[in-house]
């Protein structure tokens, strides 16, 4: 669950 | 990707190439550290899983950097439901041979409930190192191409593919399709974009509400972009990947009808009287 709870961020901004 | 522009580094983590036999053939989204969303179609039952690899935290294909990673195959599994291009049950899952490390270059997208309903119109992103044009590949050194695409409804899609439609080449929206894409052509994805992710935001979190599919042609004139619907298989992946756990998506915009996109729906509730057959 750790590594879903991180799902969908990118960490480079537009 | 025809129409788009280069993406940044690390801008679309969970992007990946999938790679048979030496050649980037399509993309696929990772969904955790062990395992990748793609198309059925990429993955023909002639072709042997060992010929294929995962490329992961890569940008341009054409310069391997040390912060990408490659994997093979462990296991792929295609939905028993896909035929053929166009047929439902264009979606398959890929166990990788080991599990990756997370960085900013390698993340995973969410996966959406099955009660997931993404609206009308939404601006979505399809991201993929495909053609940029019918049978134009993308020029050394290949850099990830990304494009903003409004989803579309699959009644509007269904009556958009019935304009100009060839009897010989029959096309219907099914059940476990989107759309996305411009009812005026030239912005859409292409052949080596399938199995990649049409990533839509809901609520500051990327959800994979799509996985490239079909289209006729590459950014025809009313001929969006098809995609697998996710949500339709969210049991079908928890099914294999039981400690996947798809994410309800927050209902934020209301879908707008979206039926005034497709002309020929137009041309007949403006004539009824001159009886116009469908």
């Amino acid at each position: 669950a750790e590594a879903e709870a991180l799902c969908g961020v990118a960490s480079q901004a537009r | 990707v025809t129409g788009g522009s280069s993406a940044v580094p690390g801008q679309w983590p969970w992007q990946v190439s999938i790679v048979y036999d030496g050649t980037h053939v399509c993309g696929g989204s990772l969904v955790s550290k062990k395992w990748v969303l793609s198309a059925a179609h990429c993955f023909p039952r002639e072709h042997h899983k060992d010929m294929y690899e995962v490329r992961l935290g890569a940008h341009q294909l054409d310069s391997f950097v040390p912060k990408a990673e490659a994997r093979s195959v462990a296991q792929v599994l295609v939905h028993i439901s896909y035929q053929q291009e166009g047929s439902q049950g264009d979606i398959a899952l890929l166990q990788l041979s080991n599990p990756v490390t997370f960085s900013r270059y390698i993340r995973p997208i969410c996966l959406p409930a099955a009660n997931a309903s993404f609206p009308n119109g939404l601006q979505c992103t399809v991201t993929g190192w495909g053609h940029v044009a019918p049978s134009v590949s993308l020029q050394a050194p290949r850099p990830l191409q990304q494009l903003e695409v409004p989803l579309i409804s699959r009644e509007t899609c269904n009556c958009l593919y019935n304009i100009d439609a060839k009897p010989s080449e029959p096309h219907s929206i099914q059940q476990d399709m989107v759309c996305a894409g411009y009812v005026k052509g030239g912005k859409d994805a292409c052949q080596g974009d399938s199995g990649g992710p049409l990533s839509c935001p809901v609520g500051g979190l990327w959800y994979l509400a799509g996985i490239v599919s079909w289209g006729d042609a590459c950014g025809a004139p009313n001929r969006p972009g098809v995609y697998t619907l996710t949500s339709s298989y969210a049991s079908w992946i928890h099914y294999h990947v039981a400690e996947l756990e798809p994410r309800v998506v927050p209902q934020t915009q209301e879908s707008q009808p979206d039926i005034h996109l497709c002309r020929s729906h137009l041309a007949l509730s403006s004539a009824p009287a001159r009886g116009l057959l469908g």
